[in-house]
């Protein structure tokens, strides 16, 4: 563990705490693509199996229990609590073109071909990819709720946080996972347009707006 | 097993 992992760890944290804040406070899941939680619960459960037969830590542990609660925690919200809030024609990505590539890469690409081993790889190129039907609603609206940018800002700044990470880590411990490095520098550029505008206007007390 | 990365991250 470094203090940049941690840190991107913590800020994967809040998060979901802030997006919980945000369904919760305004009693609505409105701008929040269902498609994208979806995702994320997928990726959770794919990786996370190995929570039956890979011992890590007591930290790693609680924080794999608390990834996998509360993603489902949060389908939940929309699809039943909050129901009436979320508009799903706005919503509309083909997810089918994220999770079939997904896949046939993690069937071509991975360090091993054992089940396991493929479900994880599936889970990184899968979380790569997950937040694009986000960012896309994003796109289309063209508008955000400034709580849901600092949504978005945090869960991009765990990725951003994993890249000096594992430059800490090559040069400290000569860990260098090719996989993980390649799928987390493609999350964190989807990323860089969201990034832009919030500093340039969000973190500028501005409305987040994208120019029509 | 030696060639296969930890996956110690999350």
């Amino acid at each position: 563990m470094n203090l940049f992992r941690l840190l991107g760890d913590l800020s994967h944290l809040a998060s979901i705490f802030i997006l919980i804040h945000k369904i919760q406070t305004t009693r609505s899941c409105r701008g929040i693509s269902f498609q994208t939680q979806a995702l994320y619960v997928t990726v959770f459960v794919a990786r996370y199996i190995d929570l039956f037969f890979r011992w890590i830590s007591l930290y790693n542990f609680f924080m794999k229990i608390f990834f996998i609660a509360s993603s489902v925690y949060i389908l939940y919200l929309m699809k039943y609590r909050y129901r009436p809030t979320h508009d799903p024609s706005i919503d509309t990505f083909k997810v089918e073109y994220l999770v079939g590539p997904a896949v046939v890469l993690s069937l071509i690409f991975n360090y091993k071909f054992e089940f396991t081993e493929i479900l994880w790889t599936f889970s990184i190129y899968l979380e790569a990819v997950a937040i694009l039907p986000q960012l896309f609603m994003l796109q289309r609206t063209g508008e955000a709720e400034t709580i849901t940018t600092h949504y978005l800002a945090a869960l991009g700044a765990y990725r951003a946080l994993y890249i000096p990470n594992w430059i800490y880590r090559y040069f400290t411990e000569d860990v260098v996972d090719p996989i993980a490095i390649v799928a987390g520098l493609v999350q964190t550029g989807l990323y860089l347009d969201f990034f832009y505008v919030y500093f340039t206007k969000v973190l500028q007390g501005q409305k987040f707006e994208l120019p029509a | 097993d030696g060639n296969v990365i930890a996956h110690d991250e999350l």
